[in-house]
Parts: C-alpha cells; sequence; structure tokens
C-alpha cells in the first residue's frame, strides 16, 4: 500500500491511498483501502489520513475517521490521537499496519505498531525525512 | 503559509537483516523522489490535491511497492487494485475497488471525486468508468512482476499444505491470514 497527505497554502488538506490488496485473496476481498474513513480520510478543521496495514481491522474501527473524531470531539492532538488508535485500539483486537497524516498546521504523524513503515514528509524550511525501521 | 506532505509506503516486518544496502537505498531513492515531486508542487502553489496524486502516481509506477506496477497476486493470478482520495475543504471523496487495467488507480479514484455523483465505484463497472474518463489503461499483466508472482506461488504452496491463506500485504511480512 502507499499513500499520500498534503496541506498546501490555501489550507486545504487532501488524503490519498493506493494499494493492490494482500497476496492469494479470493472472492474479491477489499481491504481499507478504498473505504473513505477507513483507510483514508480528510477534514481542513482536523487532519488527513492514510492508512496501511491488515485492512479488515482497519475497516473495523474506521481508523481513519476514529483520528479525526477523537481531535474533533476530545481535542486530542493529531499525535495523541494516531497513538491512541494504533497502539491502544488497533494492537487491542489484533490488527497491525500503520498511518501517516497531518493536521490543519502541518504538525506530521507516522505511527505504526509494526517493525517498520516506509515513511518520509516534508515540510515547510524543514529537510527531507525518509525512515524505514522503527 | 504552512506547507508539507508525508508519505507511506506500506507497513510490515521490514527487518535491516532482510534488506540489502542496494534495496535500501532504491526504497529511500523512490520515497525520497515522491515527497520531492509532492513538495515542489506545494512550494511552487499547487494544490494540495495535485501534490498527493503526483506523490502516489510514483509509487504506482514503481514496482518495489504494493500498488500499481508491482501490486500482489491475488489467487487467480490477477492483481485487482483498490484507491481512494478525499478532499478536506468539502468532504468530497471517490474511490475505486477491484480494477485490473487502469495504470494509475489513484486517477481513477479522482474522477468517480470529480466526475461522478457517487464515492465508490468497484470492479469492471469501475474499469468501465476509468475508460470513459479517457484514462490510461494497460494490459492485466502490465501489473505482475517476477518477484510478487513468487510471493504467490509460495502462498499457494502453503494453502496446499495448510489451508486457505491470504499472505499479509508488506514487503518482508511474513505472517499469514487465515481466511
Amino acid at each position: 500500500t502507499v499513500g499520500a497527505v498534503a496541506l498546501d497554502q490555501s489550507g486545504n488538506i487532501v488524503a490519498g491511498t493506493s494499494t493492490g490488496g494482500m497476496t492469494n485473496k479470493k472472492y474479491g476481498r477489499v481491504g481499507d483501502s478504498p473505504i473513505i474513513g477507513a483507510g483514508t480520510y480528510a477534514n481542513n478543521n482536523t487532519c488527513g489520513i492514510s492508512c496501511t496495514g491488515h485492512g479488515e481491522y482497519f475497516i473495523r474501527l474506521g481508523v481513519a475517521k476514529d483520528v479525526s473524531d477523537q481531535m474533533k470531539y476530545q481535542n486530542k492532538s493529531i499525535e495523541e490521537a494516531s497513538e491512541h488508535t494504533i497502539q491502544d485500539q488497533l494492537t487491542e483486537i489484533g490488527g497491525t499496519g500503520g498511518l501517516v497524516g497531518l493536521d490543519k498546521d502541518g504538525n506530521i504523524v507516522m505511527e505504526f505498531n509494526t517493525p517498520g513503515m516506509f515513511r518520509g514528509y516534508k515540510k515547510t524550511k524543514e529537510t527531507t525525512v525518509v525512515k524505514i525501521y522503527k | 503559509k504552512k506547507i508539507a506532505i508525508v508519505i507511506h509506503g506500506g507497513a510490515g516486518v521490514i527487518k535491516r537483516e532482510n534488506m540489502t544496502p542496494e534495496k535500501d537505498k532504491a526504497y529511500r531513492e523512490k520515497l525520497d523522489e515522491a515527497l520531492n515531486a509532492g513538495y515542489s508542487i506545494l512550494e511552487n502553489g499547487g494544490t494540495s490535491e495535485e501534490a498527493v496524486i503526483s506523490a502516489i502516481m510514483i509509487l504506482e509506477n514503481s514496482p518495489l511497492f504494493n500498488a500499481g506496477k508491482g501490486a500482489v497476486l491475488t489467487h487467480n493470478e490477477e492483481c485487482e487494485l483498490d484507491a481512494s482520495i478525499m478532499f478536506g475543504k468539502n468532504l468530497n471523496a471517490g474511490a475505486v475497488a477491484g480494477v485490473k487495467t487502469v495504470k494509475n488507480p489513484i486517477l481513477a479514484a479522482q474522477a468517480v471525486m470529480h466526475n461522478s455523483k457517487h464515492v465508490m465505484l468497484s470492479g469492471k463497472g469501475a474499469d468501465t468508468f476509468a475508460e470513459e474518463q479517457n484514462l490510461e489503461l494497460v494490459e492485466a499483466n502490465y501489473f505482475i512482476t517476477e518477484r510478487r508472482h513468487k510471493s504467490l506461488l509460495k502462498a499457494k504452496e502453503l494453502e496446499q499444505s495448510q489451508g486457505y491463506i491470504e499472505r499479509g500485504n508488506d514487503e518482508g511480512n511474513n505472517n499469514f491470514k487465515y481466511g
């Protein structure tokens, strides 16, 4: 799975995700990537999120919108909300994977509960950051 | 005005000991290319939608990642691709699931968002819609790489001995999910 979230000069947030799914899948199985609210979500007032991982768990939790909802209704930061969703909720039900996201102020999150995630970010006046391992 | 872009290329059991220096370098370079392409658009006054599409297309066109070319194979030895996009200003969104001939599925998701009254299209209908939108189509075997074909064969071998298995979707992920 690949994904990206961006904040432009007009303050608009867009999130996108694209995937091939799981090896050896049958029956037209679909994961979270194309499900708005599960694998992808964006709201200018909260954040944009793109997910990657074992899709069935991300669908059950509605991971991407869950992060946004915590920010909206509980005034959490994107860091706090993402950590809770991935490290607590997702891990608790046995799901693996992660997400990347940013909020309206350009704060970045790259949260995951696996040993690694291909990831990176670049923001105003900062150098490009690319990471693979935890 | 603050601008920013963040990307991912999948999560999983990615171990340093399983990555050669060449492979590590190739992944980092491609992620860097996608980030810089998106950031350059933002820096020059482009939209976040343009930045996201640009970054994702670079990753879709790379055989390193499980999206577009280099996607994992289904039990029937095909690639079934999914993609979605959402615009935070008005909550407009578009998605496609199970497409087989659109070179860049993220463009199909974008076309659904802008040019249909729906949020998600799936299967053959989604491919037909993409064709009507004049998106670039490819033969189904364009997406298939030797590496992913080998992974499928390995999964099928295990299926023979252990029953139906969906293999984890990520690089180096040796966890097998039982359907």
